[in-house]
């Protein structure tokens, strides 16, 4: 196996409680981010399409242009579904661009299937707000290695606002 | 004189008159996205607009909400984007997405990205105030979410990022202190927007610094190719820099552009509430006048504007107020005592260009 995200930071963020274990058998939704092609070809792209001094310029791709170019191979599609549908994820869903799988599973599965990562709850934000996440790393057979990026829903907590209402200026000092 | 920012203090000041809104006749719209658990009320946009939207023509209602929004109480930031959103890019149809992805086990940021790839007719122009320290996230992520920003502006959407609230940041790694850049501010394919404040904050006046504008250098991507020129000036020419320990100076500099952060109204939960700030608040002003400016050019048949730092870099940022006072917090300590990186003329990784003035940014950006 290999951890596809040995640089993550797993700390818990401040703000954050972990209620214990998630229940085996309840749901969850993982997504996976599959190996792109084509990637060297996009940045002369983007400039192309955004630097005034191009003939290109402003000649945007649609959607599907994007897909066509950067869909990940054959390859990488049949190996990571014929190894979701072997641990027993259902209910996979992609996206146009096809380098995203979106799968429902439950917990056992899920960490049956990610060797190593164990899921908690937890509470925090201002909103009180409830996550299941891992504070373990967890691994991906090696065969994975050059087709899943990494795997979300795992590591990552939502963002807290930065907003801030000050204190009124001092009226006097700066009016005056 | 005034108590603090609204709608009409943002269009005097950056030059927006009545006539400067969505025409209601393209098919124009603009984006902002919620990653906060927060959620917005319609009642209290139509409320913000009663109280401050009597000078110019706007739509008193969100055109699309994409995710679900939430029971109870609204949230300041939430309210804070769509209010001003709708405020600068006054009269263009409005998205919001909400908290995408609301299953316990999901990133909404990440599902937010999906959402980008799964959908084939966009607003042109996204804002977000969303960001991490840079360190905290794995090199997997943050490159894959990188491609996905390039995905975005090869189909011509605008993503404008906000540069984050504590300065150039600060961490310390084996006792020796360094700054903190955030991602996705860092990364070279969306346009990050700083913060301002008024010189004085009771009148509309130039703007200088505001303290807690996001700034600084990736430790990830390197210096992006459209910004050689204007950061290797900054980096030759400026005064008063930090010592070289504390950042990267060959990479990805950030922000591109500024607003004004400090001092906003906003109404949630039925409530006018005065003197809120962050760069969440400039991040949504700069998406709603480019807004505008992709209105002019879809009336004159032109393309949206897309990913704007390669031309906002080569026309040296022409059509913005340069900010060139104040300097953004840093590591409280002796060595720095608090001071990150300092504005100046030009670029800079405190307000980038500056805040847009909007009928000599128009004349920058109509054509081609």
């Amino acid at each position: 196996t290999y951890s596809p995200e040995p640089d993550q930071q797993l700390t818990l963020p401040p703000g954050w409680v972990s209620l214990g274990r998630v229940d085996p058998e309840e749901d969850l939704s993982l997504t996976f981010a599959l190996r792109q092609q084509n990637l060297e070809r996009l940045p002369k792209l983007v400039q192309a399409v955004s630097d005034p001094g191009s003939p290109r310029y402003g000649k945007y791709l649609s959607l599907e242009e994007v897909a066509e170019l950067v869909r990940p191979s054959p390859l990488t599609l049949h190996t990571v579904q014929k190894w979701l549908l072997a641990a027993g994820a259902r209910n996979c869903q992609s996206v146009i661009t096809q380098d995203f799988l979106t799968c429902r599973m439950s917990v056992r599965q899920a960490e049956l299937l990610l060797s190593g990562s164990e899921f908690h709850r937890y509470v925090g934000g201002p909103a009180e707000t409830h996550v299941v996440r891992s504070p373990r790393p967890y691994r991906l057979p090696k065969a994975l290695a050059s087709h899943v990026d990494f795997v979300g829903g795992l590591h990552r907590f939502p963002p807290t606002s930065s907003l801030r209402q000050r204190p009124e200026p001092q009226a006097a000092e700066t009016v005056g | 004189l005034h108590l603090g920012v609204t709608p009409s203090i943002i269009r005097k000041r950056y030059n927006l008159t009545a006539q400067d809104v969505g025409s209601g006749t393209t098919n124009n719209s603009q984006a902002c996205a919620q990653f906060l658990e927060q959620y917005f009320h319609d009642s209290d946009l139509a409320e913000f607009m009663q109280l401050f939207g009597g000078d110019f023509a706007h739509q008193a209602s969100v055109a699309h909400v994409v995710g679900q929004q939430g029971r109870g109480r609204a949230g300041i930031e939430a309210s804070l984007d769509v209010e001003y959103l709708m405020s600068a890019g006054a009269n263009i149809s409005t998205w919001v997405y909400s908290n995408p992805g609301r299953h316990e086990s999901q990133e909404p940021f990440l599902q937010w990205l999906l959402l980008l790839s799964n959908e084939s007719a966009l607003p042109p122009v996204h804002t977000a105030s969303y960001g991490d320290d840079e360190d905290s996230l794995s090199s997997a992520y943050i490159q894959r979410v990188n491609t996905e920003f390039m995905k975005a502006a090869a189909r011509g959407l605008t993503l404008l990022f906000a540069s984050g609230d504590s300065g150039a940041g600060c961490w310390s790694t084996s006792g020796r202190h360094q700054f903190r850049p955030s991602f996705p501010a860092s990364s070279p394919y969306v346009t990050t927007v700083g913060g301002t404040s008024f010189q004085n904050p009771f009148r509309i006046t130039n703007e200088i610094v505001d303290y807690i504008s996001g700034g600084g250098f990736s430790n990830v991507f390197p210096r992006a190719p459209y910004q050689e020129e204007a950061v290797a000036k900054f980096l030759s020419s400026s005064p008063k820099l930090p010592p070289s320990s504390y950042f990267n100076a060959s990479g990805r500099a950030y922000p591109d552009v500024a607003a004004l952060s400090d001092g906003y109204w906003v109404v949630s939960n039925r409530v006018p509430i005065p003197w809120v700030s962050g760069t969440s608040a400039s991040t949504p002003v700069f998406g709603g006048i480019l807004s505008l400016i992709n209105e002019h050019r879809i009336l004159n048949g032109r393309p949206p504007l897309g990913f704007l730092n390669p031309r906002l870099y080569q026309q040296h940022g022409a059509g913005l107020f340069d900010v060139t006072r104040g300097c953004h917090e840093s590591c409280l300590n002796e060595e720095v005592q608090g001071q990150g990186f300092c504005s100046g003329p030009g670029w800079d990784p405190v307000t980038g260009w500056g805040t847009p003035n909007f009928p000599a940014l128009l004349k920058t950006l109509i054509d081609p």
